[in-house]
């Protein structure tokens, strides 16, 4: 028996519209920890991972470990049906066909129950070392958002520039170019959450299509700050904490000049 | 000329 209650079931609506639109059917893995899921676009260019603690739940019980395979956009129709400040519970058996998700008005006048069908979803699983990243830059996620999405109107590519300074954000593209940077706040600036913070051990630039950080920015309802972790040569990590609960994680492999 | 890499080439498979 899985059991995973949240009172806050918006969460979910808005986890699963940050997903979506990437990845179409994944394996969501449940266990006495919690919800877990990997899963890589059609390209195999990003990879979307998906961490929510059992402790993050109002009620939580999962007597076996279980993979819901679930159709994404099949299980935001079912979200679309409840309200935002519903109350969401999700069921299974321990060897599920269909996963059941219940959705109690706050003031429990409305109740309503669906049953989405499982699938059967080969997935390929990647190992990714827990690594030390050589820059980590914690920024507020709608400056991220603007930046990817004024970005991409010039352009396809992004050049990430991490100094010590600030991180610069590059495009060019037949119109011409442009540069967004954002510097380091200095410690008396305002809100811990409009702050940018850099981490830095060595200046990393690296290149990264602006069209998959579009599809990371979905994740921007799901908190005010987002982490990026980058090292020479290998795939950036945007990172979406989610209060509470876990997090969302984004990994992209780099653009390379050949 | 630019290059999208892919995952694999970055991760192994699990």
């Amino acid at each position: 028996m899985f059991e995973a209650r949240l009172t806050e079931g918006s969460l979910l609506k808005k986890i699963i519209e940050a997903i979506k639109d990437l990845v179409q059917e994944a394996n969501v893995d449940c266990s006495e920890e919690g919800l877990t899921m990997q899963a890589m676009d059609a390209s195999h260019v990003s990879l979307c991972s998906l961490n929510m603690r059992h402790g993050g739940f109002d009620h939580y019980r999962c007597d076996r470990s279980i993979s819901l395979g679930l159709n994404l956009a099949n299980l935001g129709k079912i979200l679309k049906c409840a309200g935002n400040d519903d109350v969401v519970t999700l069921k299974a058996e321990d060897e599920p066909d269909t996963l059941t998700l219940m959705f109690e008005s706050p003031n429990q006048e409305r109740i309503s129950d669906f049953e989405l069908k499982l699938m059967d979803i080969e997935t390929e699983h990647l190992g990714i070392p827990n690594e030390e990243y050589k820059c980590t830059i914690s920024m507020p996620s709608g400056e991220f958002q603007r930046i990817v999405r004024d970005l991409a109107v010039i352009g396809e590519t992004c050049i990430i520039t991490c100094t010590k300074e600030g991180v610069k954000f590059s495009v060019s593209g037949d119109l011409g170019n442009g540069n967004v940077t954002v510097r380091q706040s200095s410690a008396a600036d305002g809100d811990e959450k409009d702050q940018v913070k850099i981490q830095m051990e060595e200046p990393v630039t690296l290149n990264f299509a602006l069209r998959y950080l579009g599809f990371f920015t979905k994740a921007t309802p799901l908190g005010s700050t987002v982490k990026l972790h980058m090292s020479p040569d290998v795939p950036i990590v945007v990172e979406y904490p989610i209060d509470g609960i876990g997090s969302i994680s984004y990994f992209l492999a780099p653009k390379i000049d050949e | 000329v630019m290059t999208q890499s892919k995952l694999s080439a970055f991760f192994r498979s699990s």
